[in-house]
């Protein structure tokens, strides 16, 4: 794995220097569409001005993202990959280059929206304080089961668009269960991005993770 | 693109031993948790036994896709990435060394259950016939701009879960707006999965299709 020891190289550059700058980093990742954007653009009307917030945003291509996390006044970052050849995730470099367009001095919470994926980002360590992977209850309790990699190497799991399950037939014990299995212990939040339903516990645990890194 | 090279050799070769057994074959590719495999169970229920149907499933690991799928009757060979370095698409040699399961002689339809991923399995030739995407409308109407790829590189467009679609903030316009924009006079199917609506036109395109190729 040539490749993984060139970025975890560059991933601990990163770390360093965000801890040299008390900054805590929050790498998001999930299948496409699974709502990180529409959650993050709730949870940042939440928790600024209090807490100093920018976002870098990795997508193949388009800024949709960046537009729609710039309303909230954060500072935002967009990453194009088709401008590199396509890659399905982001690796420390590339945020490193794009770290060039934020002041961290005055940031307390960077959050990393990685690309739509659910499998390689969980293998590229960006220099984060920790990962949350994004579930939707629209695409099965099956997942945590067929792409662990994701589920173990995440620190938080969101499982959202929960105003959904009136309509689905989506077992929740299931992919409670089967999360447990693959990463005991592993702090589930349930929410809508849509509703906010599920979001104090969610935004419980940002606050305490950014208060603990400064 | 050394790799893809090497891909493109066996997959013409597989694509030579497709046509002489006259096997039509068929590449599905989408998010995970689309609906590939209940599209499949629904589909493969219509289409037999008139078509002499079999199903290769690729997927990280599990073989729960594969269960589901042999509840028809068709032969199924699941294909678990982990075993060999946890790929996230399906190339063309390890879809070569699934047919040593199948007997093409009985065969009319091929179709292959790519992996959960909408970005690398499109850059993967297979030596297949033609190429379908299921979009979820709960995923949104920006997934083809912002993962085009998929989406040139398809045959046919299934927008599927159409039932969800009181319930959702889904722009279908756009979304079929933006899918003639990255790929013009693409045939879509708005089908449902869960109760079958729309899967009349679909049918009949796989029907037309296999017959072409007999
Ligand atoms: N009903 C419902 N829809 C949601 C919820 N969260 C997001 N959505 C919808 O899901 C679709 C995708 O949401 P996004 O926030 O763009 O998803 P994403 O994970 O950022 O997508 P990518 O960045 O492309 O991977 C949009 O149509 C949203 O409106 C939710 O909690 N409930
Ligand atoms: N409401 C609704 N749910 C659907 C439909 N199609 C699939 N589902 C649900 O969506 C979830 C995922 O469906 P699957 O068929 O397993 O999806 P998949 O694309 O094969 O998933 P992977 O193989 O893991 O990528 C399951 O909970 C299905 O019940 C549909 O048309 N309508
Ligand atoms: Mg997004
Ligand atoms: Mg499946």
């Amino acid at each position: 794995r040539r490749v993984l020891d060139a970025n975890d190289i560059m991933a601990d550059r990163n770390r360093q220097r965000f801890q040299a700058e008390q900054v805590f980093v929050l790498n998001m990742m999930s299948s496409p569409g699974s709502g990180k954007t529409t959650t993050l653009q709730k949870t940042l009307a939440r928790l600024m001005p209090e807490i100093r917030c920018a976002v870098i945003v990795g997508d193949i291509c388009t800024t949709n993202d960046a537009d729609r996390l710039a309303a909230s006044g954060a500072p935002v970052v967009q990453i194009n990959t088709d401008e590199f050849g396509g890659d399905c995730h982001l690796a420390a470099h590339v945020i490193e280059k794009a770290l060039g367009g934020l002041d961290l001095s005055a940031i307390d919470l960077l959050i990393v929206e990685n690309i739509g994926n659910l499998v390689c980002p969980a293998e590229f360590d960006i220099g984060e304080d920790a990962r949350v992977v994004v579930l939707s209850v629209t695409e099965g309790e099956d997942k945590p089961a067929k792409y662990p990699l994701m589920f173990r190497e995440c620190d938080v799991a969101l499982l959202n668009k929960i105003d959904l399950l009136p309509y689905l037939d989506f077992d929740r014990q299931l992919a409670i269960d089967t999360l447990g299995e693959i990463h005991p212990h592993m702090p589930i939040f349930e929410i809508s991005a849509k509703t906010e339903a599920g979001f104090e516990p969610w935004l419980a645990w940002i606050r305490d993770a950014v208060r603990a890194k400064l």
